[in-house]
């Protein structure tokens, strides 16, 4: 069955935002809407929950907001 | 949403609480 999803909510896809720049989870969430994965938003939190844990990215305050993000 | 949004950021960062 064809999916109308474009967009796949992976941990590599997860690694490349995080390499690219800091991130909140927040920005997280917006690039990985569920009109675009296809996924629910209980199914998002938690796979996304997971692939954060499993990354383990570094951590930092950014205007008082924590922001993940990996280096290569 | 946005608040849809907030609402899934809080639930995120609830699953995530020991790691944070």
């Amino acid at each position: 069955t064809p999916s109308s999803s474009d967009v796949q909510l992976t941990e590599e896809a997860v690694r490349r935002y995080l390499i690219r720049k800091p991130m909140t989870t927040k920005d997280l969430l917006k690039k990985f809407q569920t009109k675009r994965t296809g996924l629910s938003s209980e199914q998002t939190v938690n796979v996304l929950a997971q692939i954060l844990k499993r990354l383990n990215p570094e951590r930092k305050n950014i205007n008082d907001k924590m922001h993940f993000y990996l280096t290569e | 949403s946005s608040s849809e949004a907030d609402e899934m950021a809080a639930a995120l960062e609830a699953e995530l609480h020991d790691f944070m």
